[in-house]
C-alpha cells in the first residue's frame, strides 16, 4: 500500500492529482522576447505535473528503474522519494524572429510543446 | 480554417518559376490572420518595426506552423528542401538613377549572420518582376533573365537563366543561386554575395533594357524588393538561448544613447 509521503506536499496544500498534462502558456512579450520575435508571440507549451505513486498506471509509459524506484518509495519512503512526472514526448513549433543580422529568419525549434507526460 | 498553402510535388520547376504576385504573397488581411493569435502586435517594439517581414517569409510561417498543428515536419516539404531554417536577406541595392537603359542589375547580399553550425541545403533569389504598362514584347515573347556572378565577363559558372514568357504580367522571378552560393563559400568572400541581373531576348546575346522588364526597383513597398532566401538545416536540436544571446548582444551594439541603455537594462532584466 503506499504510504502518505512527504513529497506530496506543496505550498501546504497536498497535490493528491497524478502525473498528467497540464497548461502553461507561454507569452514571448513577458519574457521580453517580443523585440525579435516577430510571430508568434504567445503559445501553448502546457507542463507535467503531479505524483507517480503506486500502483503506475501503464499510459506514463513507467521506466524499469521508475517502476522499482515507486515500490522502493510505496514501502520506504525514506529510502528514496517517489519517480518524477516529466514530458515523455515534446513536439516542435515554428518562429519567425530577427537575427542579429536584422534579417528575418524562420527557424522550427524541437522540443517546445509538452504532447506526452509520464513517470521516469 | 484555411488551408495551408504547401506547394505539391509537381509544382513548378524552381529554376523556372514565374510565379504569379499573389502566389505566397498574401494580401495586408493575410498578416492580420498570422498575427490573430498574437495580440499586442501594434506595441512593438520600434526596433522590430523597422524590420517589416516580407509576405513570403510570412507565407512560409504560415505553412510550417499551420502543417506542425497537423502533426507534419516542415523539412517535410520539397520546398522547404528539408531545411528548418529558412533566412531572407532583403535587397537593399539602389540602381544608379540616369535614363541611360539599365541593362546590369547588381545584387549584393550580406551574408555573414549565417551559421556556420547549420548545413546549408539551398539558395534562391526572388524578384518581383513589375512590368511598365509599356512592356516590351517581342515576337517570340521569350526572354532569357540570368544571374551571374558579379565581374564574370560573360554568363559564366552558375549563371541562371529563365525563359519570362508573358513578359507583360507581373511575376515573382524565383532563381536558384545555390551552385553560386556554393562556390562563394568554398572561396571566402568575407560574407559578401554579389551577383548581377542580365537579360536577352530569343537567341541573341544583346542585353536587354531591365527596366523595360518590369525589374526597376525605384518606388518598391518593402515586402516587393527581392530576396535572397537562404534554407538550412540545423545538426543538433535548436537551442533558443542562442539567438537570445545574439540578440542581447546585437541590441547591446546597436543602442547607445542613455535612454536606450535604461531600455538595454530594463529589457535585459525583463529576458532575465
Amino acid at each position: 500500500t503506499a504510504l502518505n509521503n512527504r513529497h506530496g506536499k506543496r505550498h501546504g496544500k497536498k497535490s493528491k492529482s497524478r502525473c498528467s498534462r497540464k497548461a502553461l502558456h507561454v507569452n514571448f512579450k513577458e519574457l521580453g522576447w517580443d523585440d525579435w520575435i516577430i510571430a508568434p508571440l504567445d503559445y501553448e507549451a502546457y507542463h507535467c505535473e503531479g505524483m507517480c505513486d503506486f500502483p503506475l498506471r501503464s499510459h506514463l509509459e513507467p521506466t524499469n528503474h521508475a517502476i522499482i524506484q515507486t515500490l522502493m518509495n510505496s514501502m520506504d519512503p525514506n529510502s528514496t522519494p517517489p519517480s518524477c512526472c516529466v514530458p515523455t514526448k515534446l513536439s516542435p513549433i515554428s518562429i519567425l524572429y530577427i537575427d542579429s543580422g536584422n534579417n528575418v529568419v524562420y527557424k522550427q525549434y524541437e522540443d517546445m510543446v509538452v504532447e506526452q507526460c509520464g513517470c521516469r | 480554417a484555411r488551408s495551408a498553402a504547401l506547394v505539391p510535388s509537381s509544382g513548378p520547376k524552381r529554376n523556372r518559376g514565374t510565379r504569379s504576385p499573389h502566389d505566397g504573397q498574401r494580401s495586408p488581411k493575410f498578416l492580420r490572420d498570422v498575427f490573430a493569435s498574437s495580440p499586442g502586435l501594434s506595441a512593438r517594439d520600434d526596433f522590430k518595426n523597422s524590420v517589416v517581414p516580407h509576405d513570403y517569409m510570412l507565407s512560409i510561417y504560415r505553412t510550417y506552423s499551420a502543417a506542425e498543428k497537423l502533426g507534419l515536419n516542415a523539412s517535410f516539404f520539397r520546398s522547404s528542401k528539408s531545411a528548418n531554417t529558412i533566412t531572407s536577406f532583403v535587397d537593399r541595392g539602389k540602381d544608379e538613377f540616369s535614363h541611360s537603359p539599365l541593362r546590369r542589375q547588381k545584387y549584393v547580399f550580406d551574408v555573414s549572420t549565417l551559421s556556420d553550425k547549420e548545413e546549408l541545403v539551398g539558395a534562391e533569389l526572388r524578384i518581383l518582376r513589375k512590368p511598365p504598362e509599356d512592356a516590351l514584347s517581342s515576337p517570340s515573347d521569350l526572354y532569357n533573365i540570368e544571374l551571374v556572378s558579379c565581374g564574370s565577363a560573360r554568363s559564366l559558372d552558375s549563371s541562371t537563366s529563365v525563359g519570362l514568357r508573358n513578359a507583360r504580367n507581373p511575376a515573382w522571378e524565383v532563381l536558384d543561386v545555390w551552385d553560386m552560393f556554393k562556390s562563394r563559400l568554398s572561396t571566402d568572400h568575407g560574407g559578401q554575395l554579389c551577383m548581377e541581373l542580365r537579360a536577352t531576348v530569343g537567341q541573341s546575346d544583346a542585353e536587354v533594357d531591365l527596366r523595360s522588364l518590369g525589374f526597376e526597383r525605384r518606388g518598391r513597398a518593402q515586402r516587393e524588393k527581392a530576396i535572397l532566401v537562404v534554407y538550412a538545416r540545423s545538426r543538433k536540436r535548436e537551442n533558443l538561448f542562442n539567438e537570445m544571446r545574439e540578440n542581447i548582444k546585437s541590441s547591446r551594439g546597436s543602442r547607445g544613447s542613455e535612454q536606450d541603455t535604461g531600455l538595454l537594462f530594463k529589457a535585459r532584466r525583463r529576458r532575465r
